[in-house]
């Protein structure tokens, strides 16, 4: 599973 | 950008706005609790640091700045505009309880030790008990406005309809964050009375009142 930080969300 | 974080971005916004509003138009903040208020705004700015280091889009960009501004505003109008209005007495619940466990937990438990990173998970952590100074000054005076819990309605809407978004985000793309899912599920049942009282209530045109 992808667990990369992407702080794409508010 | 799927259904849920829509609508769910989009009940926060319509809370921020509803506050805001409510607090404007009658000119009083009686019955909101400034604690709360307080720690929405340590919550976006602390969270909302990478609008200097990452651009996502137009429409991420807009609503961090539109949270920050309205949060402010409303601090403005309630410790400023209309002091005489803030209800102090039934404010009483102590943040610092709130702050310190959610700054050591965020120090213990993050993705990556480096000041944004812990910063970002302090906010997500404080965000998921925030709303308790609020809620604690709904059950000390036994009643909530109309306004007031259309207000937390929304605003306890937008964290449990993140949750459905995550669902999907896991099946769909793969993405999850755990920190964020566990903060959500917490942060959305310390709602889940409010909601019961709401809609066997406030939906029935009836004042928000607890039983005594």
């Amino acid at each position: 599973k992808n667990t990369i930080i992407v702080k794409d969300e508010l | 950008m799927n259904i849920f974080r829509l609508s769910g971005d989009l009940s926060h916004l319509l809370a921020v706005i509803i506050l805001v509003l409510k607090i404007w138009t009658t000119r009083s903040c009686a019955g909101i609790s400034g604690k709360s208020q307080i720690l929405f705004a340590i919550v976006y700015v602390t969270r909302y640091l990478d609008l200097v280091t990452t651009f996502v889009s137009v429409y991420n960009t807009s609503m961090k700045v539109i949270f920050i501004g309205a949060s402010f505003a409303t601090i403005y109008l309630m410790y400023s505009k209309f002091k005489a209005t803030y209800d102090h007495n039934h404010d009483s619940f102590r943040i610092e309880f709130l702050l310190a466990p959610t700054v050591i937990l965020a120090l213990l438990i993050n993705q990556k030790f480096t000041v944004l990173e812990v910063l970002w998970t302090f906010s997500i952590y404080l965000e998921s008990v925030a709303i308790l100074p609020q809620l604690f000054m709904v059950s000390k005076t036994g009643e909530a406005e109309s306004i007031t819990s259309h207000y937390l309605f929304a605003l306890g809407s937008y964290r449990g309809l993140y949750l459905l978004n995550w669902i999907y985000r896991y099946y769909a793309e793969d993405h999850y964050e755990l920190i964020a899912i566990v903060s959500g599920i917490v942060q959305t049942v310390l709602y889940c009375d409010f909601f019961y009282l709401y809609i066997t209530k406030v939906l029935k045109g009836k004042k928000l009142q607890l039983p005594a």
